[in-house]
């Protein structure tokens, strides 16, 4: 190993095996829509509990991507039969549509580059995804009405001494208080 | 031991069934986290990681009514949130994480949070890697409840974006968390516009002001025209206001004519004088009187302690609040005005029969925003009719009280944080 490493680690070659694995095609793609419950939703409260099971089918090593029924488990697996097409390019366009992609049910570079983002673990699609669904409908409406008229006398905008003395005063105690 | 759990579950939080929306909340209002021991990163010291999830809690407390604070000495069991850093199979967790790249942090609703330790993670403002501040924030609200949200701006989306400057808790996402567990309100002891004038760079006298909102020991300044606190606040008086009582005040009065421009706290029986331009109090003002002094030696007549005043630029009097009596006080004949004290509901009466706050003021507050005089009381406040209103419908009484509104439908997201996580 080299004497000194740069403290950031940027020089540091990360293992290929802790990359994770690039979504390259649709079967990956289809692991990636599964898991993120866009084929079926998936029933996030209880992944967690049912330790056991999964632990053993993980000890297998099996990365095969996993859809739960209520408790019991069933696979995937690699069959390509044509409903199971139509399920995928479903779940593309729910995807796409989702994070603002064309809406085509194609696997285009677009939809790759989207899905190899960084992104949280949770699912976007919980076992009660219409309430979800809903939930961002009604969150997508407007803006909240602007309250208050501004007069001339209100010049907020423009930096106040105060707000620069508090920031100033809170710089020392919370150096990204500027920036925040 | 799966229904063990979600019974222990269901002690700490309750499912919210509002309409169609199911989403788990907690039931208490101070929720307790713990960076667990094992779970440290490998990248940031820990002092750092620790600082950037007390801010990251603090992001949340600031926009809704919970608080957080960190509790690393408690048995686990009583820890809500527990948040660790781990790489592929980690702390008992059933999802592995995938290494360097796409997953790069998890959520489960008992209030556990992971981090995959293989993502470059860095603190605030560094520019390259993945914000841990941005993450957890995210995290945090999946434990508080929310859901994926796929709305521009919002914190809650699945896939991370790089770092903006410096990202806050926009409009909606503080909805989304006041759904699930309302939004803040509660008392405060003054609210008031701070005066300041200024000479624009061509010479022109300009006058600026900020609106503040005090409870107790803390203050926020409330930013009119975007509806909400400033980002970060509140922060603690005795940072802000040098010298006045460090667990606030019971009144603010800016005395302004055209010979005169006093600015005075009021606290028990003593006020204070405010010198604007060194953003402190006078020990000793130019008449060489020495703060602070007995509120019967400035005003005679007015008894101490008070519960609010202010200065009504109508009549050059100043309206002192105490019980159920109100004292106008005329500053230039410096005594009280003749026929006071008056019951309040005499000198204001309710344009409502019934609706008035009768006595135990909480604040008299005169507001250049709404160009409007405001009586909060409780959660409540009812603006006095003006004379706009006055020349609208003339039959309304000289400083009648309109049927009062809830303060927090008028100044929003004004919340308290946690003591620990007052000097984030």
């Amino acid at each position: 190993e080299k004497l000194f490493h740069y403290r950031d680690r940027s020089d540091v070659v990360i293992p290929p095996s802790h990359q994770a694995e690039l979504i390259t095609d649709t079967d990956t793609a289809e692991d990636f829509l599964s898991k993120y419950g866009f084929i079926t939703p998936v029933n996030w409260e209880d992944a967690q509990w049912d330790e056991e099971k999964l632990s053993e089918d993980f000890s297998s090593g099996d990365t095969m991507s996993l859809i739960q029924e209520g408790d019991s488990l069933s696979w995937s697996g690699n069959t390509k039969d044509p409903s199971e097409n139509a399920q995928l390019i479903t779940a593309l366009k729910e995807f796409q549509r989702m994070i603002g992609l064309p809406v085509t049910g194609l696997f285009d570079d677009a939809t790759k580059a989207a899905m190899n983002k960084p992104r949280c673990g949770v699912p976007d699609k919980e076992a009660d995804s219409k309430t979800t669904a809903e939930h961002n409908t009604t969150t997508t409406g407007g803006e909240g009405s602007q309250l208050g008229n501004s007069t001339e006398t209100d010049q907020e905008q423009v930096k106040d001494p105060e707000q620069k003395t508090a920031e100033t005063r809170l710089v020392h105690t919370r150096s990204e208080r500027l920036s925040r | 031991k799966k229904r063990h759990l979600a019974s222990l579950l269901g002690q700490t939080r309750r499912r919210r069934e509002e309409g169609e929306m199911e989403y788990m909340a907690f039931s208490k209002a101070v929720l307790r986290w713990r960076l667990i021991g094992e779970g440290y990163s490998s990248q940031l010291s820990i002092d750092d990681q620790r600082y950037i999830f007390r801010l990251a809690f603090r992001m949340w407390s600031e926009v809704s009514p919970l608080e957080f604070v960190e509790d690393s000495h408690s048995p686990l069991e009583d820890i809500d949130i527990r948040l660790g850093f781990g790489t592929g199979r980690h702390l008992g967790c059933t999802q592995r994480f995938d290494g360097a790249g796409r997953e790069f942090a998890h959520a489960w609703f008992l209030g556990d949070i992971h981090f995959d330790d293989d993502e470059h993670f860095t603190a605030p403002n560094t520019g390259d890697g993945i914000s841990l501040l941005k993450v957890a924030v995210h995290e945090i609200g999946h434990v508080l409840g929310l859901p994926h949200l796929y709305r521009a701006g919002s914190i809650m989306q699945p896939s991370y974006l790089p770092q903006e400057s410096s990202f806050e808790l926009d409009w909606q996402d503080r909805k989304a968390i006041q759904h699930l567990y309302g939004s803040c309100n509660g008392r405060f002891s003054a609210v008031f516009d701070w005066i300041r004038k200024e000479r624009t760079p061509y010479g022109e006298m300009r006058v600026r002001f900020n609106t503040y909102f005090m409870r107790d020991g803390l203050y926020w300044l409330y930013e009119n025209r975007q509806n909400r606190t400033r980002y970060g606040d509140p922060v603690a008086v005795e940072v802000g206001w040098h010298g006045i009582p460090a667990n606030g005040v019971d009144a603010h009065v800016h005395v302004w004519t055209r010979g005169n421009d006093a600015i005075y706290f009021f606290k028990g029986s003593q006020f204070w004088k405010y010198d604007t331009e060194n953003d402190q109090v006078f020990t000793e003002d130019e008449e060489g009187r020495r703060y602070p002094r007995p509120i019967s030696e400035g005003f005679p007549g007015v008894p101490g302690p008070i519960d609010t005043a202010f200065y009504d630029r109508r009549d050059s009097q100043i309206y002192f609040f105490r019980g159920p009596s109100v004292y106008a006080f005329d500053v230039k004949a410096n005594r009280l005005a003749k026929g006071y004290p008056k019951k309040i509901t005499q000198v204001f009466p309710a344009v409502l029969p019934g609706d008035h706050p009768v006595a135990n003021l909480d604040v008299a507050y005169f507001s250049y925003t709404h160009n409007a005089i405001f009586l909060l009381k409780d959660t409540s406040y009812w603006r006095v009719v003006s004379s706009r209103d006055r020349r609208r419908r003339p039959f309304l009484p000289y400083n009648g009280l309109l049927p009062h509104r809830e303060v927090d439908e008028q100044w929003f997201d004004i919340c308290n944080v946690h003591s620990t996580a007052l000097r984030v």
